[in-house]
């Protein structure tokens, strides 16, 4: 473990919280995509596979944990949960986001690192997370303007995969062996996608003025 | 050292 790769998980963490507080504290996930949430949700139950064969640390069976039970809970809110299903916005939310989850699949079943059951999926769920933030990002340039607490929320969730960038390089320079290219290729590809929301985000905040994306 | 589970990260 090294303190690139704590930074990203402590602020993957934090972009959870952020979320949750949003949708607990306002009752409400306007400006929230549905979709991503779900992909998620799939990106973790494919990831995770190995939860309970594959024991590496009391840590990351326990942010594995976390990761699968609040995206499972951030779905059933806003699918369930009178007062938060209300205010979602299925005429903005309108991705095709199993087209995702197909060329992702399809994907890993091409590319992988070994062609086993656990590593298909694990590839699959690395592919699938690249891309997942896509109907989030596509609500936010429809919805608008963007609260707060959403901003905030896709920010620290681009941010999180940027510092495993820098995670990587460290472990590639330092550890003999390291190589993870179907990571690092697509962490690159998913923190590219962030690059215009980061810029407004970084204007916005820089003129303390709305976040918006145009249009 | 034993080729560290490849799957260390999360």
């Amino acid at each position: 473990m090294n303190i690139f790769r704590l930074a990203g998980d402590m602020t993957h963490l934090l972009s959870i919280l952020v979320l949750l507080l949003k949708i607990y504290a306002t009752k409400s996930c306007s400006g929230v995509s549905r979709k991503t949430q779900e992909l998620y949700a799939i990106v973790f139950l494919a990831r995770y596979l190995d939860l309970f064969t594959d024991f590496i640390s009391v840590y990351n069976t326990f942010m594995k944990i976390v990761f699968i039970a609040s995206s499972l809970a951030i779905v059933w809110c806003i699918r369930v949960h009178p007062m938060v299903k209300r205010s979602y916005d299925k005429d903005l939310d309108t991705f095709r986001h199993y087209l995702l989850v197909a060329a992702s699949f399809l994907l890993a079943l091409f590319l992988h690192e070994k062609f086993t059951f656990l590593e298909i999926f694990w590839a699959f769920s690395i592919y699938l997370e690249a891309v997942a933030i896509l109907p989030q990002l596509v609500l936010l340039q429809r919805s608008g303007n963007v609260d707060n607490l959403t901003g905030q929320y896709v920010f620290f969730l681009g941010a999180y995969r940027g510092l495993y960038i820098l995670n990587w390089i460290y472990r590639y320079l330092t550890e003999p062996r390291f190589t993870r290219w179907i990571a690092c290729v697509s962490g690159v590809v998913q923190t590219a996608l962030y690059a215009d929301f980061f810029y407004y985000y970084f204007i916005s905040w820089k003129n303390n003025s709305k976040l918006k994306l145009p249009a | 050292c034993s080729q560290e589970s490849s799957k260390d990260e999360l």
